[in-house]
């Protein structure tokens, strides 16, 4: 574990924390994707296949218990709470999910580091959390003013990554023969699809204005 | 020999 990979993990629990923290406070999910939150619950479940199997450390079973519980718990939020579910942008969260969940499976069958299901599932995983962003980005655009907590949310959840890669480099550097060819190639495409909205929202900070993305 | 399928990052 390196620093960068430790502010990686606590900038991605943070994020998640600042979203249950939003939908707990205003008991509304007001310009929250749910089709983000299904695709990253169906991200952490296929990368934890190995959550029973493999013990790595209290930290690491911990985190991932987290991260499922969390995201799992937001699905049903939005779909089950009778008060949350009222405020979902229903007919503007209507990115067609089904072709990124396709094309990452897809691509897993192609590249991958060991033609198992393991191995595959990990790489579908990896593929889809990259593209998994694309429907929160699309209903911020759609829905206008976006409040403080869902935009700090997003930066959290696009900033984590860049710790990872940061991450990668570092163990690229120390460790021999540490490959991550398929995380970082994965990693880079996920962190430049945030480009845009990073630029917005300093934008919105340096000009203390609210955060707008251009339609 | 290929490593196995043990991912130590989340």
């Amino acid at each position: 574990m390196n620093v960068f990979r430790l502010a990686g993990d606590m900038t991605h629990l943070l994020s998640i924390l600042l979203l249950l923290l939003k939908i707990y406070a205003t008991k509304s999910c007001s310009g929250v994707s749910r089709k983000t939150q299904e695709l990253y619950a169906i991200v952490f479940i296929f990368r934890y296949l190995d959550l029973f199997t493999d013990f790595i450390s209290v930290y690491n079973t911990f985190m991932k218990v987290v991260f499922i519980a969390s995201s799992l718990a937001i699905v049903w939020c939005m779909r089950f709470h009778p008060v949350v579910r009222r405020s979902y942008d229903r007919e503007l969260d209507t990115f067609r999910y089904f072709f990124l969940v396709g094309a990452s499976f897809a691509l897993a069958l192609i590249w991958h580091e060991k033609f198992s299901v393991q191995e595959v599932f990990w790489a579908f995983s990896i593929y889809l959390e990259a593209v998994a962003i694309l429907p929160q980005l699309v209903l911020l655009q759609r829905s206008g003013n976006v409040d403080n907590l869902t935009g700090q949310y997003v930066f959290f959840l696009g900033a984590y990554r860049a710790f990872y890669i940061l991450n990668w480099i570092y163990r690229y550097l120390t460790e021999p023969r540490f490959t991550r060819w398929i995380a970082g190639t994965s990693g880079v495409v996920q962190t430049a699809l945030y480009a845009d909205f990073f630029y917005y929202y300093f934008i919105s900070w340096k000009n203390n204005s609210k955060l707008k993305l251009p339609a | 020999e290929e490593s196995s399928f043990l991912k130590d990052e989340l």
